[in-house]
């Protein structure tokens, strides 16, 4: 229930009218959307108990490595109400001939699947916001100091969704299990939305702002 | 930390 409450307003992507169609503005649209995203995220990340206890250091870490995966479990839990159309934000949202044209298709395959995962498993509000934390405190960074208060995050989080999913849905007692498993797809996605962006950075087409960048960076 | 100044300040604010 703390998590409910600390979850996130919506954000918006506000692609600038001025700027002709292409994939120029897409990319410029995304990537200033995730800019404004991980200052969001990194406020929220605050308000998960156990987490700003951590050292300064841990807590950077487990973001460097986690902020992707919590960029698009955010995205896909948003596209589930839709049918194979990606929510990057409230008014922006992009079907695959869409993406094919403003130069998001590879971005759009690699979503699909996770979407089609938790639409079949009908995630609700609370096992994502639950999964969302789950995935920043499992994020498997390999520059923790204090592993032990880690696993004890980890391990406040695992009970948190194991008693809701006993209270909420005794009759699938696999459905943690279920939730948990949708993790690998989740770091595979990912990783490949990072490799898109960091290929991007590199062609050095699209403006980026700087926390963008330096989340970028830290998972090259 | 010096390379991550933007993230370590966010972490930092209190708000």
């Amino acid at each position: 229930s703390h998590l409910l409450v600390v979850e996130p307003e919506k954000i918006y992507a506000m692609p600038d009218p001025t700027m002709p169609d292409g994939d120029v503005k897409a990319l410029t649209t995304l990537c200033d959307l995730a800019d404004r995203e991980l200052v969001v995220i990194i406020g929220w990340a605050k308000h998960i108990p156990g987490f700003a206890t951590l050292s300064l250091a841990d807590q950077m870490s487990l973001l460097q490595s986690a902020w992707m995966e919590i960029l698009v479990l955010s995205i896909v839990f948003r596209s589930l109400p839709c049918d194979d159309e990606i929510v990057y934000a409230e008014d922006y949202v992009v079907d695959e001939e869409q993406a094919r044209i403003s130069g998001l298709l590879d971005l759009h395959v690699a979503i699909v699947p996770l979407v089609r995962r938790y639409k079949k498993l009908r995630m609700e509000k609370e096992e994502f916001v639950m999964l969302k934390a789950i995935a920043l405190a499992n994020s498997d960074s390999m520059h923790i100091e204090n592993i032990e208060a880690v696993q004890k995050l980890q391990d406040s989080l695992h009970e948190a969704l194991q008693d809701f999913e006993a209270s909420q849905h005794p009759e699938d007692p696999r459905r943690v299990g279920k939730l948990l498993m949708t993790l690998p797809l989740l770091r595979q996605t990912a990783t490949k939305a990072v490799q898109h962006f960091y290929s991007i950075k590199m062609q050095g087409k699209v403006p980026m702002h700087k926390l963008f960048l330096e989340m970028l960076e830290a998972k090259a | 930390k010096e390379k991550h100044k933007i993230l370590h300040q966010l972490l930092q604010n209190s708000t």
